[in-house]
């Protein structure tokens, strides 16, 4: 439970989709999972993939985790998964 | 809604000009909490087949079913206890902000009488896909769900992006869901549009920041509800609420929260707050409570009605039994009535609507800017009705706290409900005008807006940073005859005038090139942006140049002449004279205004027009100082 709190969901934003053809964001999203966490299953680490419009996704992290990510040549930021109000 | 529609112009059926089939395929997506797929706002019948691009899905869940009104719906709220997992809607809004976008006319529609007429979208003929993203509780709405609901509603196909969800504060861009779904759906030709929040009046509470996204504040309509309460001397005092309980003129015994309790402190007593009001001393009575949002408190403790002092009389709220907020001064006088009568009674009537001769008014709530993020770009940039709308609304959820009822059509208040009106708009325009960009649409919502203006009411006293450029007039902008053009290129110079350079600026825009040299210098406010604003230092001499282009949407051969209304700017237009050839013609000037700074914490300003006799383009300046 100790390592779990020390995860929250934070967004990964990795602007545009590449134009590539053969670009696959789910595998490209696992593969960056799986290197900053050592862990090669991320089952309980990924919590959505943003894949059809635009490109990123949502993962629980540690504070260390995010900041590795955040300095990714692909990535544009990392940032908390905030709770919002309906106005 | 019953109102609003009517109150903008957008009449009901034949009186207004429409684009039937067009407006039959265009499709607004409802990013909110779900929706409720039975109500006659969410019919099917009628429509045809869903439009050829529609590329989503109905994924509702169990016993959830869509139609040809209803595409498509998909949902990103995980299992909560007590709740269907499904896209149906727990909390009413949803189905509120999709009827009031799109809903269909349903007539004879009311709030247990109240409010009776014809309910319906801003486009009827449209269609609706549902993207859920909230749940009711310390749930909420969660951020990276938000991005989901983008990520599918741009690749499904929607037209425009309803989304009446926000932080309590506003973010830089690229920490920002909503900025960053709206940007790529804009990069799709998806104009999004939301609500600016509910932190008002207080400066720099607009949470929706980014130029890409049409941000809507809110105001009141020429309807309002009233609830009278009839002292025991015949004295008559007006609140607001929407109460539908009618103690048919009976007079109860008065009794004050702050001497009701065995409990609690006065100060907490006369608050009505939980825990505190004895049962045996407000059963039976009516209660005054200091602060409205505690009047359940008094129900449950087994009072007939409550009488309360609200700071907030500029809306009415549904409350769970018979409850009138009323201003300081009369709710005083309630006071000062009861501690000046031995057996002090009164009655609280069910509400009435009245005539509101001074609408539209900016709401109280409805958050101010200036802007957190980027000072010199304006927010908000519209204004539509928010204040006491009725719209569908879902039986699942209470119409207030503690209510045990269940409705189909309810009554909510908020800038949520000032959004969804600029959506149905922004689609009714492009039934006319399908090929126009999204920055073309929300430049023709802006400057043929209605002016408003800060003496209308102490609630407008800040202007611009109010009701942006004022409020909305549904038929004027579909001729607008100049836009303010401004693509995803012009935005991606912007980022660069942001320092959104280097890795930032390829990984956004997508491409690899880099910013130039010239895009790194680009100031925010030369962005082609409907209004023109400039942040510069309290009392100290200014002049600053905003660079514009517009385009011709009008008539070919056609002359466009400046003119600047308001005179506490000093403002000189080059050209001042503008002729369009052609239609989709371009032209560019600069605007250069110049004085002294206003004092810290104020703001100046005046307009500008472009006029050829036909069409009125108007632009709002201001020029502010920090504090």
């Amino acid at each position: 439970a100790k390592y779990d709190q020390d995860k929250q969901v934070y967004i990964v934003y990795m602007g545009a989709l590449p134009a590539r053809v053969d670009y696959m964001p789910m595998s490209h999203h696992t593969s960056i999972l799986q290197q900053v966490t050592g862990e090669s299953s991320i089952e309980n680490r990924l919590v959505r993939s943003y894949k059809r419009s635009f490109n990123g996704f949502a993962a629980r992290l540690t504070e260390s985790e995010r900041e590795i990510l955040a300095s990714m040549e692909e990535v544009v930021s990392v940032f908390p998964s905030k709770k919002l109000m309906l106005q | 809604t019953t109102r609003s529609w009517d109150f903008m112009g957008l009449k009901e059926g034949k009186k207004t000009k429409r684009k039937p089939s067009i407006e039959s395929n265009t499709i607004i997506g409802v990013i909110d909490s779900g929706i409720y797929p039975e109500s006659d706002s969410f019919n099917g019948k009628g429509f045809g087949p869903p439009p050829k691009k529609w590329k989503g899905v109905c994924e509702g869940g169990k016993n959830f079913s869509c139609n040809n009104k209803l595409i498509g719906v998909r949902y990103y709220t995980p299992k909560l206890e007590g709740l269907p997992h499904s896209a149906r809607d727990n909390m009413g809004h949803g189905s509120h902000t999709a009827s009031t976008a799109a809903g269909n006319t349903v007539k004879d529609v009311s709030f247990y009488g109240l409010g009776n007429g014809t309910v319906r979208g801003g486009v009827p003929a449209a269609r609706i896909a549902v993207y859920k993203v909230c749940e009711p509780g310390i749930f909420g709405c969660t951020g990276d769900g938000m991005l989901s609901a983008y990520d599918d509603a741009i690749a499904d196909g929607v037209d425009i992006i309803t989304i009446s969800i926000g932080g309590d504060s506003s973010s830089p861009f690229e920490v920002d869901p909503t900025a960053i779904g709206a940007f790529h759906a804009m990069a799709k030709g998806i104009l999004t549009v939301n609500s600016a929040g509910n932190s008002g009046p207080e400066r720099s509470t607009v949470t929706s920041v980014a130029p890409w996204i049409l941000t809507v504040a809110a105001s009141n309509t020429n309807r309002a509800f009233v609830t009278k309460v009839v002292l025991g001397d015949g004295k008559t005092v007006v609140g607001r609420s929407v109460n539908t309980f009618d103690l048919n003129g009976t007079k109860y015994p008065l009794v004050y929260g702050r001497s009701a309790s065995t409990s609690c402190g006065a100060a907490s007593a006369g608050f009505c707050s939980p825990g505190c009001l004895d049962s045996k001393l407000v059963k039976g009575k009516i209660v005054l409570c200091d602060f409205e949002l505690n009047t359940d408190e008094a129900q449950s403790m087994g009072a007939v009605a409550s009488i309360t002092k609200s700071s907030r009389v500029d809306f009415a709220s549904v409350f769970s039994f018979p409850v009138s907020a009323l201003s300081e001064d009369d709710y005083n006088t309630v006071l000062s009535y009861m501690n000046s009568t031995k057996n002090p009674k009164a009655t609280v009537l069910k509400s009435d609507t009245i005539f509101k001769q001074t609408a539209p008014v900016t709401a109280t709530y409805s958050s101010r800017g200036p802007n957190a993020i980027i000072p010199d770009i304006l927010k908000p940039d519209i204004t539509a009705p928010g204040s006491e709308i009725l719209a569908a609304y879902s039986p699942d959820a209470p119409p207030s706290q503690s209510d045990t009822r269940h409705v189909k059509y309810s009554v909510a208040t908020g800038t949520s409900m000032a959004c969804p009106h600029i959506a149905g708009v922004a689609a009714y325009i492009k039934t006319f005008h399908p090929r126009w960009s999204p920055s073309m649409i929300k430049s023709a919502i802006m400057t043929t807006a209605w002016s408003m203006n800060a003496s209308t009411s102490p609630f407008n006293e800040m202007a611009e940073f109010a009701y942006g450029a004022g409020h909305v007039d549904p038929i004027t902008a579909i001729h607008p005859g100049l836009v303010y053009e401004a693509n995803k290129h012009d935005h991606i110079a912007f980022l660069c005038g942001l320092n959104y350079t280097g890795k930032n600026f390829r990984l956004i825009s997508g491409d690899s090139s880099s910013c130039t040299k010239e895009q790194t210098k680009s100031l925010p406010r030369n962005l082609n942006y409907p209004s023109m604003t400039a942040q510069v230092s309290a009392t100290k001499p200014f002049k600053v140049t905003f660079r514009r282009t517009v385009t011709n949407v009008g008539m070919p051969n056609t002359t466009y002449k400046a003119k600047v209304v308001g005179d506490n700017l000093k403002v000189k237009v080059v050209p001042s004279v503008l002729f369009f050839k052609s239609v989709y013609e371009k032209k560019s000037f600069t605007v250069t205004v110049s004085g002294n700074g206003p004092e810290a914490d104020k703001l100046m300003s005046a307009h500008l027009i472009w006029s050829d006799g036909v069409h009125s383009v108007r632009s709002p300046m201001v020029i502010y100082a920090a504090n």
